[in-house]
């Protein structure tokens, strides 16, 4: 773990009496290797040691009687508030219906994080409308429909020889007439790199003027998170991540990579699959997984 | 890293960073700049493309040694190929991709939908199986894997399959009793065959960071992984992690998905692997 891994480091340096910032430095190390091991990206990795580096240095820590508690505190605070406030709920319009869009990357955990937050809405009083906009992956509308049945949660689909933006805004119309006030969407997966993806998804959002544009991230995600969170946010204006996969063994750094360099918050996490596996994000929760 | 520079602790530090952001583990990393540096102090080596390549020769070495690149068929048919992985790196899709280019070398290809536990998997194979034009041994949602493993064995050897693919349900490696119903699953094939599965392909997902390893570790324990398929490499990620699986693990990668289109699979290529690390 870190702690031993730091204790190790301080053990060494203890016959010195008060430590120098090379001393430091030599424990700030044992950090950063934790922090790229958890697949936190490099370059946020350089940021944030950055940040951690002009508080360690200073005088509090150079004379503790316990700096690997002292390390420790400092890192994770840094990392709690780099990763966010905890109640960022999702923002709901004046006017119903508030419209959710989840987007992705392939295989991240969409669809079925769309049936768990129509489950969310409907314990808290709504009434959801799925959504069926991937119209290329063979049966994810029926994987929708299937998700929805159990659930007992409605899903507008217009079979897969349909625009995707068509869907949309046809799908406005359903939850009029069916009095549904949410409307999740979920659509297919893409790559950010893949123009044409891109722009369907720029095409539906500015169809359909979503409360919430969502990005599902799986949590096993390395280097490459950034890349995607980027992009993602600057073709659409995300207004946030779901974190998805955390009940497995992932240390996440990826969650700390793209809310690092969009700054849109983590509203969820995705901790399992079946429906009710959709927890609020937990930050702290987060810091000491990443720090293992 | 492109264009001559001199060869000092800043090359070695941005090679490092290429890896790293290659998602090359950080130990394998260091471990393999640390030896270029020694050779490179050794050998007088001061032209810096002539170290980048030396990386790449030597990592390019990491992945070929005694590595069984090619995917096994039995000499008694069928050939039966499991195919393993946590949650939607690309086993269902992989599997659509193997059997249309097995069908187009002339094999008759049978596929197992032993996911029988996600919403509309059995469809979504089956689909794969009516484009591809292939057979494909179902049973209804929730029915045991194992069994309908064991059926499509009976199938192909009735009908005369050459292989059987079988697709399994994702699964993630840290829960025990999924592990436990994979180990079943092997042991089926192995008491139906009189051998081992042929191949056992861990579908990766080239986006996965550092978690591959444990991926990777849990499902050798569960089932005898043959090798590798790294899946979604059309992406920016770079797979670098697999590097780390073949040293440390001794799996080789045997096939990589470049789409989501039943063409989009390649046989791996180390060296065009290597480059596009740097790239
Ligand atoms: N263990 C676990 N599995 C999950 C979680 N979220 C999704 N999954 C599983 O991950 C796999 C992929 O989920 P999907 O919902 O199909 O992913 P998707 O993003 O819609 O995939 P595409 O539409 O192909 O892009 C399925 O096997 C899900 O059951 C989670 O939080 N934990
Ligand atoms: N771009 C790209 N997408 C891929 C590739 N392989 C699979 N996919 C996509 O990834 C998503 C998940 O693929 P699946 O084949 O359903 O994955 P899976 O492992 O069977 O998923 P589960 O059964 O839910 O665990 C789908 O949208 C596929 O089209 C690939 O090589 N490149
Ligand atoms: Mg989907
Ligand atoms: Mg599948």
């Amino acid at each position: 773990s870190l702690s031993e891994k730091l204790q190790n480091v301080f053990n060494r340096l203890r016959g010195k009496g008060v430590l120098s910032e090379q001393d430091v430095n030599e424990a700030l190390r044992e950090v950063r290797l934790a922090l790229l091991e958890a697949d936190v990206n490099f370059r946020v990795v350089k940021d944030f040691m950055g940040k951690v580096k002009e508080r360690a240095v200073g005088q509090e820590i150079l004379q503790s009687l316990s700096p690997v508690q002292h390390v420790i505190k400092i890192v994770n605070e840094e990392l709690v508030a780099l990763l966010g406030g905890s109640d960022v709920g999702l923002t709901f319009a004046q006017k119903p219906p508030t419209v959710i869009m989840l987007v992705g990357l392939q295989g991240s955990g969409k669809t079925t994080t769309a049936a768990k937050l129509a489950n969310l809405m409907r314990k808290q009083g709504r009434k959801p409308l799925l959504v069926a906009a991937d119209v290329y992956r063979p049966a994810a509308i029926k994987q929708l429909q299937v998700l929805g049945e159990q659930l007992g949660i409605p899903v507008f689909a217009l079979g897969d020889k349909q625009d995707p933006v068509h869907i949309g805004k046809s799908a406005l119309g359903a939850a009029e007439v069916g009095g549904q006030d949410v409307i999740i969407l979920d659509t297919a997966g893409r790559l950010h790199i893949d123009e044409q993806m891109m722009d369907e998804l720029a095409r539906l959002k500015a169809t359909l003027s979503p409360q919430e544009v969502l990005l599902v991230v799986d949590a096993m995600t390395g280097q490459d998170a950034v890349n995607v969170a980027e992009q993602f946010n600057s073709a659409l204006g995300a207004d946030g991540f779901i974190v998805t996969k955390l009940d497995g063994d992932a240390r996440g750094g990826a969650a700390l990579s793209i809310k690092a360099v969009t700054g849109k918050p983590i509203k969820f996490a995705g901790v399992g699959e079946k429906m009710d596996a959709l927890e609020p994000f937990y930050p702290e929760r987060m810091a000491s997984r990443i720090l293992g | 890293l492109t264009g001559r520079r001199p060869v000092d602790d800043e090359l070695f530090d941005d090679l490092e960073e290429a890896l790293i952001q290659a998602d090359v583990n950080i130990h394998t990393t260091m471990a393999v700049v640390n030896d270029l540096r020694d050779a490179s102090r050794k050998e007088r080596i001061n032209d810096s493309d002539a170290i980048k390549e030396r990386l790449k020769d030597d990592l390019v070495k990491v992945l070929t040694a005694n590595a069984d690149e090619h995917l096994r068929w039995s000499p008694s048919p069928p050939t039966v190929y499991l195919v393993v992985g946590v949650n939607g790196v690309g086993k269902t899709t992989s599997i659509a991709k193997m059997a249309a280019r097995f069908k187009s070398q002339g094999k008759k290809v049978m596929l197992a939908a032993a996911d029988t536990f996600r919403a509309a998997a059995i469809d979504q194979l089956e689909i794969w199986a009516n484009r591809t034009g292939v057979d494909i041994i179902k049973q209804r949602e929730g029915a045991d894997p194992a069994a309908v493993v064991y059926d499509a064995l009976q199938a192909a050897k009735s009908r005369g399959a050459d292989i059987v693919i079988c697709d399994t349900a994702g699964r993630l490696h840290t829960k025990k009793n999924l592990m436990e119903e994979l180990k079943k699953i092997g042991r089926v094939v192995e008491r139906e065959l009189g051998r081992e599965p042929d191949e056992v392909l861990l579908v990766l997902d080239a986006t996965c960071g550092q978690n591959a390893v444990s991926q990777a570790r849990e499902f050798k324990e569960a089932v005898p992984i043959t090798g590798i398929i790294l899946a979604k490499l059309d992406g920016t990620a770079k797979g670098g992690i697999v590097i780390t699986l073949k040293d440390e693990l001794g799996i080789p990668i045997k096939l990589v998905g470049t789409g989501e289109k039943c063409e989009d699979i390649d046989e791996f290529d180390s060296r065009d692997f290597v480059s596009a690390l740097f790239g």
